[in-house]
């Protein structure tokens, strides 16, 4: 996936870095300092809809051929997450014990056109 | 809202770099909270101290991976009233186990000092809750300990499990096989349980598979 430049129109990740001492949370969550927060956002015509983000193979591109020539688009397509990866945490709970755990689907890493 | 240019997704105008970076900071922690299942952040009200930290973190650095969907704890022990005998403590732990989860791995790390006179013999209790006035002790464990430092002596699970109460009471009933510290007239302390050398427990807990599975065959 592309990674957003300020005028990419197009669906594309846009990154940003998260620090927990902006947050003022550095004092429960012990590690990592801080995560990636990025999220999905652009257009998809119709000749993008359904890509997983990357020109995956030639049938891809014929597919995306037929449906650029297609004169009734298909509904429309939305720009989501493809491919997301966990986040380890290691944070003080309530009690005051330390808790290691990896949360699920916390970072978006490639993003498509539904 | 920035006039000058158009949102690529949206087509409405694009945020001020500020008011945008304020909005990802908000994002980030709606994010982690869900995350983590809470509903606000932890008030901690007595974080251990930093040398305790590193030095629990330190030992389980070694191939310890977070189980999947599940979650590595570290409790310290939070009040140790250790009698006046050779090595006998109270240690009070504070576990909030969902209860979605239950727990399956336990270690107990102690420290124990140089002034080991040869085998300590260990047996480790649990406290149950106060019944009329009386409480009632079950054994856990028994250990066997012939060097100092820090020792990982492994818990059934299964005792540790159960019980409304958050509070966990266990005691160390100890004694060295050859007793020999009284010869030298006042015993000596055994077990260290103050400031960074702090005894703490290692638990690993997972979600309910039975509830899982419903949830996932739902």
């Amino acid at each position: 996936t592309p990674t957003c430049e300020p005028e990419t129109p197009l669906c594309c990740r846009r990154d940003h870095y998260v620090d927990f001492q902006e947050l003022g949370w550095r004092d429960w969550i012990l590690q990592p300092e801080g995560y990636q927060l990025n999220y999905c956002s652009g257009q998809c015509p119709s000749h993008l809809a359904g890509s997983p983000g990357i020109a995956a193979s030639f049938h891809s591109a014929v597919f995306s051929l037929l449906k650029a020539n297609n004169p009734w688009p298909l509904g429309t397509s939305c720009c989501v997450p493809t491919a997301r990866r966990p986040l380890s945490l290691l944070y003080l709970n309530r009690d005051g014990n330390v808790v290691k755990t990896d949360v699920p689907d916390m970072v978006v890493e490639a993003c498509g056109c539904s | 809202q920035g006039a000058r240019s158009v949102c690529p997704s949206c087509g409405g105008p694009t945020l001020a770099p500020q008011a945008e970076r304020a909005l990802v900071l908000e994002l980030a922690k709606q994010q982690i909270l869900e995350g983590l299942h809470l509903t606000s952040r932890p008030r901690i009200t007595n974080p251990p101290t930093r040398a305790a930290l590193t030095r629990a973190l330190r030992r389980l650095q070694q191939g310890s991976v977070a189980p999947k969907n599940g979650e590595e704890v570290i409790s310290f022990a939070t009040t140790t009233d250790s009698s006046t005998s050779t090595c006998s403590s109270m240690l009070t732990f504070h576990l909030s186990t969902p209860r979605s989860h239950h727990l399956y791995h336990a270690r107990l790390w102690l420290h124990v000092l140089p002034t080991l006179p040869g085998t300590l013999y260990l047996k480790i209790f649990r406290w149950g809750p106060r019944r009329r006035h009386r409480r009632s002790r079950a054994l856990l464990a028994d250990h066997q300990i012939t060097t100092p430092g820090w020792h990982a002596l492994t818990l059934p699970s299964s005792g540790l499990r159960g019980e409304e109460s958050r509070v966990l009471r266990l005691q160390l009933d100890c004694r060295p096989l050859e007793d020999n510290s009284t010869a030298a007239g006042r015993p000596r302390r055994l077990l260290d349980t103050e400031a960074n050398q702090r005894p703490f427990l290692e638990l690993k807990i997972r979600p309910n598979e039975l509830r899982a599975g419903r949830a996932r065959r739902r």
